[in-house]
């Protein structure tokens, strides 16, 4: 038996708006730990990692591990149908080939529920490691969007280079070439305090700040590199389930791009990037 | 803008 209530159904209502057209069909892993998901698009140079802990949700039981394949733009009609202050609860057997999706309403004198067919999805799992990465940089993540939006209106990629002062932006196409460079904001401007949890990661608050990019950059060695604008921007539509997003790069390798969800987890992109020939 | 990699080439399948 596998049983999930969260609160705040819009959170999982954002989760999926993320996803759904970036990935089509995926497998939820739903274990003692959490609701969690790893699920790459179909030409296989982006990824979506979820993770939302069984401690975030205001119910959670799960007897035995159960995989639920779903296709995620059924599953966004379903969400779509509760209201964002509805409470939404996951229900499924252990043996079972549907979901539930229940919905309440705060006054709790409405209650739907929408059963989803599950599928058997075939795919494949790939090994993150935990890498050490050159440089991180913490910005606001309207302004990511914001920047994403605008290059992709000039050209298809972008080039991201992190300095110790500062991250920049640059694209190039027909019309011409655009350079956003954002400055790293001064110490203690991104005022956040982080608890290290037991598992998986870091809970981080961040309390808003009143001006400008709050750009945080943590930089072991500069890094250049360049990637498809379209992805990025895909992955832009988490902007609304956090006020910040993490970048993290390092030579060579995929990008990873992390919006945290509040006292529940995260959902993260990787990126891989464009090699020079 | 180069030639686009694909997350195979950095990740192993588990």
């Amino acid at each position: 038996m596998f049983e999930a209530r969260i609160l705040q159904g819009s959170i999982l209502k954002k989760v999926l708006e993320s996803i759904k057209d970036l990935v089509t069909d995926a497998n939820f892993e739903c274990t003692a730990n959490g609701f969690a998901l790893q699920a790459m698009d179909s030409s296989h140079v982006s990824l979506v990692a979820l993770m939302l802990r069984s401690t975030g949700f205001d119910h959670y039981r799960c007897d035995r591990d159960v995989t639920m394949g779903m296709n995620l733009l059924n599953m966004s009609k379903m969400l779509k149908c509760a209201d964002n202050d509805d409470t939404i609860t996951m229900k499924a057997d252990d043996a079972g080939d549907v979901v539930t999706f229940m919905f309440e309403n705060p006054k709790a004198d409405k209650i739907s529920d929408f059963q989803m067919k599950l599928m058997d999805i075939d795919t494949e799992h790939l090994g993150i490691p935990d890498t050490e990465y050159e440089a991180t940089v913490k910005m606001s993540s309207n302004e990511f969007q914001r920047i994403c939006r605008d290059l992709s209106s000039i050209g298809d990629t972008v080039t991201i280079a992190v300095t110790k002062d500062s991250v920049k932006f640059t694209t190039s196409g027909d019309i011409g070439e655009a350079n956003i460079t954002c400055r790293r904001t001064s110490d203690g401007d991104m005022k956040e305090e982080k608890v290290k949890t037991e598992e998986d990661g870091e809970k981080v608050h961040n309390t808003k700040s009143s001006e400008g990019q709050n750009v945080d950059i943590d930089l072991q060695e500069p890094v250049t590199l360049t990637f498809a604008l379209r992805y990025l921007n895909s992955f832009c539509k988490a902007t609304s389930l956090c006020e910040n997003v993490r970048l993290q790069l390092s030579k060579e390798l995929p990008v990873v791009v992390q919006y945290l969800i509040e006292d529940m987890g995260y959902v993260r992109f990787y990126l891989a990037p464009k090699i020079e020939e | 803008g180069g030639r686009q990699k694909t997350l195979k080439s950095f990740f192993s399948t588990t």
